[in-house]
């Protein structure tokens, strides 16, 4: 922490985003700096509402050189931001060194990665002398796929704020009375062998794959995974989706959680929703489903429950009349899958620690696949 | 030392000077500059170098210099800044 110790004395924080970088286009800025914040969020009780007018306790803005403060930025290199401990006027604000190339990517000069780490410093942590820790204050490739704070970076701002309200908080949220005694946090790893998904579906041509509160977004083509938060994208949805699947043809993807589901389109919650599941025709005595996918080609949806399926024609517009056994439709998928996304030409059926690559044209499984087979482990 | 390496030298002093005053409050005093073990410089070099976990020699050795370089946050690594 800083000296004196500063720390907001309110958990619902404001930001405004003063102006934008050319380097990326507003929404992936908004995005990038609406992820930073909830990776704070996501360890503490802290709740941060944005602004688009008047003050703001974190006034975030991009300059170069000089910009009326006493710490001018330095060109290109060197000194790439900066933020000041929490206070009024410009405590808590954030300065962005236009000199950079702020990208979205690993390459250039990552504006989530940064923003991160001098959201760091507005909500009132000190420089690291971790490496490992978020908080240290050299610039290093990240891999995107992992959560960015450490156990030292949560330790500190859970010292400032105390652990996340939400039950469930996967980091052991103990009241932190000595930071030593904390323990690791568990956080879902991508190369973990006994790694399972709730749901899995394709997104605006990546694959989103969910696990508890997060849920990693990796393009088959780019070697890296992008890690969120559910609620960084959709502040509504529960954690622990059960299934999801999308209709690109729509923009529209529909995430299921017990007998409710949403649809989405981009990070935005469609109005009239959740709904519940038998609106979709299914009988009273289903309750949850455990995953779904879209055959385009077919124009079916396939929803599946326990070792069984119902699939609904979008042509014909009906469903079937009673459950079909997974592996009558799909041999060699016996029992409850957890997840299913279609990619090119083959079906990809997760079960437990196994996945099942189907091909629907020799209806049969080509290949039996690691989890975390789309992941560079 | 020959001309190129007494330049580059004299260019890793500057930049490690430089990020001295931007992020450990070195104040660069009006004496000349002298190598002298507990000189204030030599002490700054010593401060930074603990910070991050290098050989602290309070020289500008090359683990050093590589990390004067490198892109980092604009705020300071030394308490007490206000």
């Amino acid at each position: 922490t800083f000296a004196g110790e500063p720390k907001w004395a309110k958990q619902v924080l404001t930001y405004r985003i003063l102006n934008y970088t050319p380097d990326l286009r507003p929404v992936d800025v908004n995005a990038s700096i609406k992820k930073a914040l909830s990776v704070w969020s996501s360890v503490t009780p802290l709740k941060f509402i944005k602004k688009d007018r008047g003050d703001a306790d974190i006034m975030i803005s991009f300059a170069a050189r000089a910009h009326n403060d006493f710490m001018p930025f330095d060109g290109p290199g060197g000194s790439i931001a900066h933020a000041y401990a929490p206070g009024k006027d410009f405590g808590g604000d954030a300065h962005f060194d236009e000199d950079e190339t702020w990208t979205k990517s690993t390459e250039g000069t990552n504006l989530f990665y940064v923003a991160a780490h001098e959201f760091g410093h507005s909500l009132g942590l000190f420089h690291s002398k971790d490496s490992n820790a978020l908080m240290y204050p050299v610039y290093r490739k990240f891999d995107p796929s992992v959560f960015p704070l450490h156990q030292d970076d949560i330790n500190g701002i859970q010292y400032l704020y105390g652990p996340s309200n939400t039950h469930n908080d996967q980091r052991e949220s103990t009241e932190i009375k000595d930071p030593t005694e904390s323990k690791e946090p568990t956080l879902p790893n991508t190369c973990d062998p006994s790694l399972t998904f709730d749901a899995v579906t394709t997104f605006r041509g990546e694959i989103m794959f969910f696990k508890d509160k997060h849920f990693w977004r990796k393009h088959p083509a780019v070697q890296t995974a992008d890690f969120n938060l559910i609620s960084s994208f959709w502040p509504r949805l529960p954690p622990g989706v059960d299934a999801a699947y999308e209709i690109p043809e729509k923009d529209k993807t529909v995430i299921f959680k017990g007998n409710e589901f949403w649809v989405v389109r981009g990070d935005t919650i469609l109005p009239g929703y959740p709904q519940k599941i038998h609106t979709l025709g299914f009988s009273k005595d289903i309750t949850k489903i455990d995953a779904a996918f879209y055959n385009g080609n077919e124009g079916k949806t396939y929803y599946f429950i326990a070792d069984k399926f119902l699939s609904y024609d979008k042509r014909s517009q009906s469903m079937d009349r009673k459950p079909i056994l997974i592996s009558n439709e799909f041999p060699g998928i016996n029992g409850k899958i957890d997840a299913v996304f279609q990619h090119e030409n083959f079906f990809y059926f997760f079960c437990g620690r196994k996945q099942f690559e189907f091909d629907p044209d020799k209806k049969r499984v080509t290949r039996l696949l690691k989890t975390n087979f789309w992941f560079p482990c | 030392l020959p001309a190129g390496t007494r330049q580059k030298e004299e260019g890793g002093i500057q930049l490690t000077q430089k990020y001295l005053e931007n992020y450990y409050g070195f104040k660069k005093d009006g004496e000349s500059f002298i190598w002298k073990s507990n000189s204030p410089m030599t002490k700054k070099i010593k401060e930074m170098q603990e910070f991050f976990g290098l050989e602290v020699t309070g020289k500008v050795d090359s683990g050093t210099l590589d990390l004067v370089q490198k892109r980092r946050c604009g705020f300071p690594d030394v308490a007490g800044f206000t």
